[in-house]
């Protein structure tokens, strides 16, 4: 493993501590999309199918269960916590989802590796991933108001896709080379949808100024 | 194995 794959993987692992810290000791989940939240579940339990078939690592093991659990866990929180889920702005959180999984269903089953149940659904979860921050982002411009944690959690899944980058490209040079467009391509484009929030993240800690985007 | 396989990624 290299060092831009495991700053990925403690950058991801932080997201989720930094959003679990606000939702379990503030008891809020104000500027959280369940929408994201529910599409990284199904992002999660789709991908790590083969938890019990292959074994990888111990690493490998212990992270893809607390990415597992901690997902789903958010998701209890916002909807079924009684204090937390007051907190939940069911209004403004809009986005429908559900449009994103069907079109992901369809490309996983037309551009796969291999026509397998389990790879199919490790394509469709890559695919998923790339999109499942668009309800969040669409949140973010409507709240304008971004609290620290909430910037601060998609502040570190922004990094965590960018050194998945740093970590394929250091890959693609070191092991042989094998082309994997298919996580390329779908990391590539979900990197770039944090562009806009990465320019006004910066802009603001420049600045030393509260986050605040556009309308 | 296949060294440059992106499953062992998470």
């Amino acid at each position: 493993m290299n060092i831009f794959r495991l700053a990925g993987d403690m950058t991801h692992l932080f997201s989720v501590l930094v959003l679990l810290l606000k939702i379990h000791t503030i008891k809020s989940c104000a500027g959280i999309s369940l929408k994201t939240q529910e599409l990284y579940a199904l992002v999660f339990a789709t991908r790590y199918l083969d938890i019990f078939t292959d074994y990888i690592s111990l690493y490998n093991t212990c992270m893809k269960l607390i990415f597992l659990g901690s997902s789903f866990s958010i998701v209890w929180y916002i909807r079924r916590h009684k204090i937390v889920r007051r907190s939940y702005d069911k209004e403004q959180d809009t986005f429908r989802h559900h449009f994103l999984i069907l079109p992901c269903i369809i490309l996983a089953l037309l551009i796969n590796e291999k026509f397998t149940v389990k790879e199919v659904m490790w394509t469709f979860s890559l695919y998923l991933e790339a999109v499942a921050i668009l309800p969040q982002l669409v949140l973010l411009q409507r709240t304008r108001n971004i609290d620290n944690l909430t910037g601060q959690y998609i502040f570190l899944l922004g990094a965590y896709r960018s050194l998945y980058i740093l970590n394929w490209i250091y890959r693609y040079f070191t092991e042989q080379h094998y082309v994997h467009w298919i996580t390329w391509i779908s990391g590539l484009v979900q990197t770039l949808l944090y562009a806009d929030f990465f320019y006004y993240y910066f802009h603001s800690w420049k600045n030393n100024e509260k986050l605040q985007l556009p309308a | 194995t296949d060294s440059n396989d992106l499953k062992d990624e998470l």
